[in-house]
């Protein structure tokens, strides 16, 4: 039991550390509070941005620890990779420079596996390669367009 | 194994039968707060048994059907139709569809799941789709206000996820 | 004790309905679960989004949430004004019409008190009287110019 | 009665001493993520007493201490400006300053607090400033997140907020 639990830990932690690495300027990584006894204690994320100090995610920004915690699903993601994706508004806390990252990292990896994401964001429509429109008409949803980009 | 359409029939807010075609690679859903975006992704949720109804923002599950515009059906129903060409799913067919569709009644509701029209069990749907790379687990659907919950979490809940996945 | 509470309450509610409607298509008022007994039950938050039946805050899509939890935020200050007002990005689920909308709101409370809002949204940056810019730079927070607008 | 300045000393990502002017109206806060936005609201905050040291992402007061670029000062230090003009601050001056600092001892910290130079305590500020109709209880104050707690709020933490503001 122990054992699965490090050979998980490990490879989503590894994961986790390229994932970060590609979507900040800084490197982070996963720590558990007992390493000798995992079950024993809870799991931290250290993080230390460009030239920063290493920090804990509970004293960044709004938009670094988002960035931390998309970081992790799609460590969760690589580890047990599915055929698709579905992702409803993650980039809220991002402003426009982290946003266009995470959808590189999301057209990158849309060769493997189709992604389907809810987005405002423009730097995240703009690099989809199919746009579905919704809008509200008389109380009931309708689809305007499938646009293909 | 991928998508190729969903067809949301009186959902939530659908309350006509509405087929969204979804293409290869990379899909983005966009429009203004309230019109049924994350809906959608309910409907794939909903269909795929990923989730309980808590999760589709729904007291229980009969307030899934549409409301709105007077005489209200006693049916919902959600389709999901892959392109299964590589015959990851262990069926003949190269097309799979997935239909749940969630009747009320006197006492409650039936739900009640189909593969290719053929009656089945949610758990029957869930075995066939590990073969593909698709558990019931949900970790590859990230929904409106998880990435909050993930950042929330203490780091006792956050060994968890390391658990629940080992 | 039970008098003060139903006076801050209706006083709260008769603001959020007026801040609600201003802010949305609909129409919302804050509901007692007791009335006879308010200590013994919670408070909930019925919506009537325009043209459609009336929802609990729960099942709402998340710009409507933050639409309804801006107002009652609003509606608190309103009952208990302040000479200054500090929002950390309030703006975030929201779309752009509804960003427009509340930045309206806040530049046409700004006459009689003072506002400093932090925001990525540009149909709220552009309704500003002044802007400070913030950037980091060798690991140090400059601040890069206060503009009239 | 309204803020003319902040004046921001070695407080968290502030290396230097920064003079912030805030002119009159609406004024916005802008720039990337991680830049300091946040960190200018809880210098206001911490300035102000109206919040305890969790709010501002501290787990302890020192933590408050600017620490990049090499050696660290013992010390952090915020002064808010006001506008007294109104004279709705009961003091004769025109100009009311309001200025914390901590310092870093061996065994934790102090904490001062100053009106116009004079070395006062927090529950006088906030008795002044309850004239100006400025309360500890910062319901003035929206900090990133706050709206998404009171979306997942219960029905009853909902109505304590009514309890506690009456
Ligand atoms: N059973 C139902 N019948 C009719 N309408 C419903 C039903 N369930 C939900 N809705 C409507 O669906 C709308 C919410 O849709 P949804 O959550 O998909 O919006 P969204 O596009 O994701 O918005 P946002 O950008 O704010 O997250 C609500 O306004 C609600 O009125
Ligand atoms: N004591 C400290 N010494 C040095 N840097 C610090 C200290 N405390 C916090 N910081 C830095 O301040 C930065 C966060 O600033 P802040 O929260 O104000 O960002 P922000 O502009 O609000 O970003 P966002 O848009 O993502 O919310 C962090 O990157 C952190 O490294
Ligand atoms: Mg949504
Ligand atoms: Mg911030």
């Amino acid at each position: 039991k122990r054992e699965v639990f490090f050979e998980t830990f490990n490879a989503i932690n590894r994961n986790f550390m390229e994932i970060f690495a590609q979507l900040s300027d800084g490197t982070g990584e996963l720590v558990l509070e007992n390493p000798e006894n995992p079950f024993e204690g809870g799991m931290h994320i250290h993080v230390k941005p460009h030239g920063k100090p290493i920090q804990r995610l509970e004293s960044m920004s709004g938009g670094e620890k988002s960035l931390v915690a998309i970081s992790l699903i799609f460590a969760i993601q690589r580890f047990k990779p599915a055929p698709f994706y579905v992702f409803d508004e993650i980039d809220m806390f991002l402003d426009g420079v982290n946003v266009d990252r995470v959808a590189r990292l999301i057209k990158d990896n849309s060769k493997d596996a189709q992604f389907i994401v809810v987005s405002l964001r423009k730097p995240m429509i703009e690099k989809a390669d199919s746009i579905i429109g919704v809008t509200m008409s008389n109380n009931t949803t309708i689809v305007t367009g499938v646009k293909l980009n | 194994m991928k998508i190729k359409e969903v067809e949301i029939k009186n959902f939530k807010s659908f309350s006509r039968r509405v087929k969204i075609p979804i293409l290869e690679g990379f899909t983005v859903i966009s429009g203004p707060n309230g019109s049924g975006k994350s809906n959608i992704i309910d409907a794939i949720v909903f269909a795929l048994g990923l989730s309980s109804s808590r999760a589709l923002r729904a007291e229980k599950l009969t307030d899934l059907i549409n409301s709105s515009n007077g005489a209200r059906r006693d049916y919902a129903e959600v389709t999901i139709v892959f392109d299964n060409s590589d015959h990851k799913i262990p069926v003949e067919e190269n097309e799979v569809r997935v239909t749940r569709r969630i009747r009320e009644t006197e006492g409650g509701y039936y739900s009640y799941y189909y593969l290719n029209s053929s009656p089945t069990t949610l758990s029957d749907i869930h075995h066939r789709f590990s073969f593909a790379g698709l558990y019931g687990d949900g970790y590859n659907v990230v929904m409106q206000g998880d990435v909050t919950r993930i950042i929330e979490m203490t780091p006792l809940e956050r060994r968890r996820i390391i658990d629940d996945i080992s």
